[in-house]
């Protein structure tokens, strides 16, 4: 049974979506079936893996909003072993749409289950908010990974994040864990870069994988011609580390 | 009467609040009288200006769903000249719990009414999405200022924003004009920035403003000293910039 892995941050442009798509080709390049699916109405997974946004009738949100079945809306990537399940921009409306259905928070948990059989691991790629979108997505989570950019605005988000999946875990998903905080655009020559991670590895401790995601250009640039890292620029340094994130989350998972 | 701006971008991490804090603070040192509005739940603005969230009784949240009066929630800052009426944590469930209220879009353009004739500007920061405390925003703004990250993602959102701020002229708002296009984090080392910059010039031509404002590491380090800055860093790239910025609005303001 796959692992639900869901990438939040309420905190804007941390690398969400630079994450949990790197992770999920690098993972995929490791022999596992990987399934993303995009839960962000901005569409950013679907467009850094080249999936033009609407073009096809069946997206997140048929499958959230409608109930459609989701391997109706599965797509196959550019690579081998990652599949994809687009965004919309219909999907910014769900949070009004949905007001009055009872357990909406549950309506991606429930689309997945038939999915997971399918798929060693499950990414969800979530919008900078803690609304019902993020909240869908804690939900049908196993485990959430949380990106946090080396600033100081990052960090002051993470206790309000934390205190939400708290919140979830003693209600809507009592077997969420946290799988860890990375640590992402360290830029090693800024003295906040060095003390906004210190600061992090200090309280959080063993929570903070061991990989930290450097500032790199290449990793901006490579949205633009819809591949991940690993295949626009397979030797720069953020292609590496993407790959040790990935051997990282799955020796961590291991040891459960 | 004051000119009502809403800094807005549904991307995250664009520089919205970045941007918010130093063109009121710049504003102010220029003899206008501004006051900054904080409609984030991540209360960002606030702790960038040194005031702690959730101290007061009063915050952006009484006065949007309880229809406090924003004068009792008012704060003077460390900059002569600039207030603000600080956001809090409670503020990220007003979606909910407004759905039901009438107009629930004209909270806060209510709320601003009889502050106007105080302040010269009257600065809106808004949540990275375009739900309902954007939109209040946006119903609220004279005008809308739109930060834009020179980076490829940035780029791919601004349709869908600018698709939104025409629904809001088509009803809600139909006065709202778009001040323009600040360039942000522009690094001119690097071609993607490069790139996105020329693109976006070439393509909204006289609506992207002339001031660029660069990547530079002490305009992400002021927010931990609760300072803008051109308390912290008066000689920075940044401060000159940001100060050449508020110039720049100052004056296609009187060309309206
Ligand atoms: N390690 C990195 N080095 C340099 N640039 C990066 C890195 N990670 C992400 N970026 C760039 O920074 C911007 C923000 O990253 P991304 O969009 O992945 O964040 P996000 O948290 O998903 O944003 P949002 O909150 O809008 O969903 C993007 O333009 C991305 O290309
Ligand atoms: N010109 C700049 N150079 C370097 N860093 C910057 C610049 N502008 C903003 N930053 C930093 O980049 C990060 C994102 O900026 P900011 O928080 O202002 O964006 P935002 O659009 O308000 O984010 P959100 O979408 O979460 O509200 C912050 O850590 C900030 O300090
Ligand atoms: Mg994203
Ligand atoms: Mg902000």
């Amino acid at each position: 049974m796959g692992r639900v892995v869901a990438i939040a941050n309420q905190k804007g442009g941390v690398g969400k979506t630079t994450t949990a798509i790197n992770l999920g080709a690098c993972l995929a390049e490791l022999g596992q079936r990987v399934l993303l699916c995009d839960v962000d109405p901005q569409g950013n997974a679907t467009t850094g893996l080249g999936i033009a946004k609407g073009e096809r009738e069946e997206s997140m949100y048929q499958v959230i909003i409608e109930g459609d079945p989701m391997r109706d809306a599965v797509l196959p990537t550019a690579v081998e072993g990652l599949h994809i399940v687009p965004s919309s921009v219909d999907l910014a409306g769900a949070e009004v749409e949905l007001v009055t259905t009872e357990h909406r928070e549950y309506r991606l948990r429930t689309a997945l289950e038939p999915m997971r059989p399918r798929y060693d691991f499950v990414i969800l790629d979530c919008p900078p908010s803690l609304g019902l979108m993020t909240l869908n997505a804690l939900t049908a989570a196993d485990s959430v990974l949380i990106p946090l950019q080396c600033e100081y605005y990052a960090m002051e988000g993470l206790t309000q994040l934390l205190r939400t999946v708290q919140l979830v875990q003693g209600g809507l998903n009592p077997s969420l864990k946290i799988d860890g905080i990375v640590l992402t655009m360290f830029d090693g020559r800024t003295n906040l870069s060095i003390q906004v991670a210190d600061e992090v590895k200090r309280y959080y401790r063993d929570k903070v994988y061991r990989t930290v995601v450097p500032r790199s250009v290449r990793l901006s640039e490579a949205p633009s011609h819809g591949r991940p890292i690993s295949r626009y620029d397979p030797r720069s340094r953020g292609s590496e580390v993407y790959r040790e994130l990935a051997k990282e989350v799955l020796m961590r998972g291991e040891a459960g």
